[in-house]
């Protein structure tokens, strides 16, 4: 990568959003500041799956595995054409 | 798809996807590198509107206007948040930041689904005819997610989403990367739920073959397709100075070589350089390959980039030698130079003349196109192969299709080849992959989509893999290139697609989203790992029940003996898609000359009414065997008109 951050793909539980948010993206956007002020969000995904991508250090993610209602954070994979 | 639509019997492709009725609205997303708009294959005359609902769009770029799209190609978006994220901007002097198509796979593969019918087609006058897609009324929406640096998950994952909130039914993807538990595989991820969605999702299974455990893309909710050849190939014929002849393989079109013999040299007896035989990047002496025929060992480098380098140094032309890594398996190349792959038996013969013959000498002809080349198929050797390292107890490919040779549209923004180098620009091009394979599935899938609009995703696979076929019509089974002896279904799954016979199948495997979730528990995945798959933490697994892998309704069986041996039982549903019938099995499997027993209870099956539902149950006995030996068969459900059959694949921990 172009700096020691790395894209992560992290999961959501949908149901778990604290009623203080309106909106799931508003609480996603928090659930990564708690852990990251650098990192924004790439994607937000909301109907095959919910969760969000960002850029971050391999200790934000882990971090943010410990962050309410993040069930898996996973490392962004390449794929390959066949 | 000058001559597949024909190998697959779907001359009367009419017969299954009716011409002007709603039913012809399907829609198949391709996650690709994105589409060249001006090829005929998306000319849209004869479409209706686009089909109500369709809520896709054609995205602007620099060199894509919205105007791009039409009644066929209905969408066509890019995706590279993750990818410049990662690699940062695209370099826009090298890829277009649009949804065009500057690699040629995105168009090759997407026309292969869906491309409408186009007279004249060709590669340099090769497999002319006319180019047509599998499902060639459908309707085609492009989503590039593959850039030269790769193709990235987040990007995938998103245009998987926005693909199905678009509306399309079927996803095809020609793309994977390596194996991992599917929570955290995203292709798996978003193809759960698009499966969920009633969308079909077929992917390659790889070209990492033919290595056992080397697929990709093995969910049990994907579709996931191995690759064969169909009845056509390219012959290149080279004659040694020796008098012995080759039959190699060969697009090369252009001025000939000399009807009089040219010396031949070996690129290893060429280079100074330890990998000299490979013909890598200026590893030829000049003075000693000028005016000649060289032979380079394949491998390392691009097998038509060889070619480049050895008329950089002044060669004539080329002989390109397979060795033990490809066996005998032949892909032919659109080569910048008179050149001829062969396979490592000539290889190996060619390479002892030219290293023990100062004067060896060399031709090659070149023949064109021949078709009716038997026999037809066989599995390609590129082509991954089971078992299914993430879970074991799901057989794996679930099939094969054409994916060797094949001829689709092609970019404009590249030469045949896929090399800088090569100015020419082709409409047309030839070129192997599961990639290939996987597409053509997509198009059957979505014929089937068409012709039975209320079945589930996992009932359109089960009709492809019941009704393939694994043998040739004289009895014996399809063989496997890399061996030379019949396939087994760690190599091709059920078979060879039968897109005639899959339209009725008579009975199918169907395969609820709670199906798919008992064997998630089966798996021991617990609620996050779940929940990350279905989107809901109420997806749990109760503690009072007990899961079996076992019980998943696969149109497979992939059955795992301890050392010792003994019974594993298996059960299945089975639902009557077609009249009312009797059903008698008849079933066996063996590893080598060790039979394995197999009784299913009970023995017949009566249907008096479509959508009825029958279970059965499958008990495996074998006896004691060495870890890690296999053993192969086939269940068989027949009625008066129909034939269900499902491949065993046994294997002894």
């Amino acid at each position: 990568g172009r700096d020691d951050r790395q894209t992560y793909i992290v999961h959501m539980s949908h149901s778990a959003m604290p009623n203080d948010f309106v909106e799931h993206g508003e609480w996603y956007a928090a659930s990564l500041q708690a852990v990251s002020e650098a990192a924004t969000v790439l994607y937000t995904y909301d109907t095959l799956v919910h969760g969000y991508s960002a850029r971050l250090t391999r200790a934000e993610a882990e971090a943010l595995k410990s962050q309410p209602g993040v069930l898996i954070v996973n490392p962004e994979v390449r794929y390959e054409l066949h | 798809t000058t001559r597949t639509p024909e190998f697959l019997g779907l001359d009367g492709t009419d017969a299954l996807l009716p011409q002007s009725s709603t039913g012809s609205d399907v829609i198949i997303g391709v996650l690709d590198t994105g589409v060249w708009p001006e090829r005929p294959s998306y000319d849209d005359t004869g479409f209706g509107p686009v089909p109500a609902g369709w809520k896709g769009e054609c995205e602007k770029g620099n060199d894509f206007k919205s105007s791009a799209c039409n009644k066929k190609l209905i969408g066509a978006r890019f995706f590279l948040t993750g990818y410049e994220a990662a690699k940062g901007p695209v370099d826009t002097s090298k890829e277009s930041r649009s949804p065009r198509d500057n690699d040629g796979h995105g168009t090759h593969t997407s026309s292969t689904a869906a491309g409408g019918a186009v007279q004249g087609a060709d590669l340099l006058g090769y497999a002319a005819g006319t180019a047509k897609g599998m499902a060639p009324r459908a309707r085609v929406a492009t989503y590039k997610v593959c850039w030269v640096g790769g193709c990235f998950s987040s990007d995938i994952l998103k245009a998987m989403e926005v693909a199905v909130t678009d509306g399309v039914d079927v996803l095809s993807l020609s793309l994977g990367g390596g194996t991992a538990d599917y929570y955290r595989d995203s292709i798996a991820v978003g193809a759960f739920s698009a499966m969920e969605k009633g969308i079909f999702v077929s992917c390659s299974a790889g070209n990492a073959g033919p290595g056992a455990a080397t697929l990709s893309n093995g969910a049990p909710w994907i579709t996931t397709v191995g690759a064969g050849t169909i009845d056509r190939d390219f012959p290149a014929y080279v004659t040694l100075g020796n008098g012995k002849n080759y039959t190699g393989v060969s697009l090369y079109s252009g001025k000939p070589l000399p009807t009089t013999p040219v010396p031949l040299i070996y690129a290893g007896n060429a280079s100074n350089s330890s990998m000299g035989q490979l013909c890598m990047s200026g590893s030829l002496i000049p003075e000693k390959v000028a005016g000649k025929i060289v032979l380079c060992d394949r491998g390392t480098n691009a097998r038509v980039q060889k070619g480049f380098i050895v008329k950089d140094a002044g060669g004539a032309g080329m002989i390109l030698a397979n060795t033990a890594a490809n066996g005998e398996e032949l892909v032919a190349d659109a080569h910048i130079l008179p050149g001829s792959g062969v396979g490592e038996k000539a290889g190996n013969a060619i390479r002892d003349y030219a290293m023990s013959d100062p004067k060896a000498t060399a031709t090659i002809v070149f023949a064109g196109t021949k078709v009716g080349i038997q026999p037809s198929p066989v599995v390609a050797a590129f082509s991954s192969r089971g078992p299914n390292t993430v879970t074991p107890s799901v057989l794996k490919p679930d099939i094969i299709a054409p994916g060797v040779n094949i001829l689709a549209a092609w970019s404009g923004s590249v030469g045949p080849s896929g090399i800088a180098g090569d100015s020419r620009r082709v409409g047309f091009n030839i070129i192997s992959g599961t990639s290939m394979s996987c597409p053509h599935v997509s198009g059957l899938a979505a014929l089937l989509r068409a012709a039975h609009p209320e079945w589930s995703p996992a009932a359109i696979r089960s009709a492809l893999m019941t009704t393939a076929y694994n043998e040739y019509p004289n009895g014996n089974g399809i063989l496997d290139v890399a061996t030379g002896r019949p396939a087994t279904p760690l190599d091709v799954g059920a078979g060879h697609v039968d897109p005639g016979k899959a339209v009725d199948p008579g009975l199918v495997y169907d395969i609820t989203t709670a199906d798919y979730v008992d064997f998630l528990c089966a798996l021991n995945y617990g609620p996050m790992q779940i929940a990350t798959l279905t989107k809901r933490s109420s997806d749990g697994c109760a503690a009072n029940r007990t899961y079996a892998e076992s019980a998943l309704n696969y149109p497979s069986f992939a059955v795992t003996f301890p050392a010792g041996g003994g019974t594993v039982k298996h059960t299945r549903t089975v639902t009557n898609v077609g009249q009312p019938g009797t059903y008698k099995v008849a079933a066996s499997a063996a590893a080598g000359s060790t039979p394995v027993a197999v009784s299913v209870e009970p023995s017949t099956l009566s249907f008096s009414k479509a959508g009825e539902k029958q279970s059965y149950t499958v008990s495996f006995t074998a006896p004691a065997k060495p870890s890690g030996t296999n053993g192969f068969g086939r269940l068989v459900w027949s009625s008066d008109h129909h034939l269900v059959a499902s491949p065993i694949a046994a294997t002894w921990n």
